[in-house]
């Protein structure tokens, strides 16, 4: 399985839609400070099922929505896709192709659908349990936290190993 | 599931101290669960030794070595159990120009088995990559993307 | 004593709403006290808005935003009342080279009043030092320092 | 007043006795990861008067004192002299050129010296106090540590405020 294409619409600062289309390996994201690199992480994060506004860098869950600019004004709401090539049959649900997509409104509404159904967070959080995907998982490391592991107390650092048993 | 624990545990061990001497080019390093006895809930202490020196407490390691040390953890967990993605932000930021160049190594060996989304400002990164996105804010305050044929980038 | 304070205060507000203009070439920045009638006991607000961006809390400003504005934070307070020694250990890593060239701008200017003893890994920074002074452990485990020649680190 | 001359002995990786002459301006410290850079910035922070073993990344205050390699063994005390040039008579002390020597033993031990004169630590914090050199001091930023001021609280932020006003 691998992450085929992830689309953007009004998270954070990617006020207009966007569509990365990926490969397998290794994908690079390059740019100057402050452009929206880490944003897309924080994306793929959110898509996931997390669930901590914090760990997204904000307060509440609607400071993902476009919040608008000198330019521009703030939008209603913000969603993210991703789109999974399982033509492995990795996540054991018999499509080829998996999407993910969550939206939230500004009233605070969230909408979770999985290939275009709508469905709860709980089945996201199922979906990928055991994966190494979601919000618990060891699979996105945050700008500044790679030695975070290694500052941990031994009884926080569990958890890493929890989720990979 | 303690049985499924130790045998994860035991080889996310093997795997760390493996790729800890790979790209510290020696030492030693390993994990040990604080009560054996009681796997499931005890916590777990990692020993580092960079090579030619003595087992110095993590908070003496410098930045540089936290950093590839915890990248080794991280790459050993990938090896036992790999997500099918993983997204690393800037995490080579305090790495020298050598230790850059392996894991860079490191990095081509685990995305054979993992799809790895990487931001950095590291050349010597942004080279191994098989496909390179740039952002960009031509609009102040709005996020655009664009791709980056290889040719332009690869040297 | 309040008086003494406010007036550092509003100095040092003065010199910070400057300096980040100058290395975010743009936006606004600002220092406000929690409760001006009580100054000496109050918190410190920081607001920052990286230019063509609205006001975002602090929390919301990428790595190297927060660097650069933590910098014109340490830089402007150097200005009102340096220290006659400073030591700054690799604040930037997380800038782009765009935001280096701007940093070390800066730097050149503090240094006119401050002496800084500066580490770091980022060659433009190397580049801008009077002194440079080599660091090794030929000898494992063992740190000696060897002073490198200007001719060999100037471009 | 700058800094003239910094001499380390037996301090953290500085086995043998390690001097650097110092310009005013600007001085670069460069090297590969884990040769010691970090380490120069640490023997500024103690000689000045820094009483916390962890802002030293140790836990007790003998940790700073060189512990052995794989080749050598450890020592017996660690010792940093900083040498300043003061014919500007920035410190009001009447000299020209001020040494401030620290010493740590293996027992805990500790000596302050003045101009090779031994003196108490209180001396020294208070030949420092409010130049902005020192413990609470603003003019030394340990590595990643740039952003602190900025996710600190405001009311810890004053401390900032107060020790330059
Ligand atoms: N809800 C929002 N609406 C509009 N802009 C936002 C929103 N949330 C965050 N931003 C903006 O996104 C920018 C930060 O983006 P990000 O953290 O992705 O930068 P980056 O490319 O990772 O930079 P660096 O290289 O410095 O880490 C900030 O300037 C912030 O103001
Ligand atoms: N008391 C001690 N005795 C011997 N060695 C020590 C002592 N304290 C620290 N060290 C060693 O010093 C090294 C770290 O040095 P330091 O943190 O200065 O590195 P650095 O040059 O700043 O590297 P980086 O570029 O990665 O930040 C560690 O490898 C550590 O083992
Ligand atoms: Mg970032
Ligand atoms: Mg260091």
């Amino acid at each position: 399985m691998y992450l085929k294409k992830l689309s953007l619409y009004g998270f954070k600062s990617f006020a207009g839609r966007v569509d990365l289309d990926l490969t397998p390996g290794i994908v690079g994201v390059v740019g100057p400070n402050g452009v929206g690199k880490s944003n897309i992480s924080d994306a793929l994060r959110w898509a996931m099922g997390e669930q901590s506004a914090r760990l997204l860098r904000g307060s509440k869950m609607q400071d993902v929505i476009f919040a608008g600019s000198l330019s521009r004004r703030g939008l209603g709401y913000a969603e993210v896709s991703l789109v999974f090539d399982n033509s492995d049959q990795f996540l054991n649900i018999g499509f080829d192709e998996v999407t993910v997509t969550r939206k939230v409104y500004r009233s605070g509404d969230a909408e979770y659908l999985l290939n275009s159904v709508p469905c709860r967070l709980r089945d996201i959080v199922d979906l990928f349990s055991g994966t190494g995907l979601g919000r618990e998982a060891y699979s996105v490391v945050e700008q500044g936290k790679i030695d975070a592991v290694l500052s941990a107390r031994p009884e926080d650092r569990r958890s890493l190993f929890d989720e990979a048993s | 599931c303690a049985k499924q624990f130790t045998q994860t545990f035991e080889a996310i061990r093997d795997e760390f101290s493996e790729i800890f001497q790979d790209v510290f080019g020696g030492g030693t390093a390993d994990l040990v669960l604080d009560d054996p006895g009681n796997p499931l809930e005890c916590g777990v202490e990692i020993v580092c030794q960079p090579p030619g020196k003595k087992l110095a407490s993590l908070t003496l390691l410098s930045g540089g070595e936290k950093a590839l040390a915890a990248i080794a953890l991280l790459f050993a967990i990938m090896r036992v159990k790999p997500s099918p993605v993983c997204v690393l932000d800037e995490i080579d930021s305090a790495l020298d120009e050598a230790n850059v160049a392996r894991f860079v190594e490191l990095l081509r060996d685990v995305s054979r088995s993992v799809q790895v989304i990487i931001v950095t400002h590291r050349k010597r990164t942004m080279e191994c990559a098989d496909t390179l996105f740039g952002v960009t804010m031509e609009e102040s305050g709005v996020s655009k993307v664009f791709s980056i044929r290889a040719s332009d980038y690869r040297l």
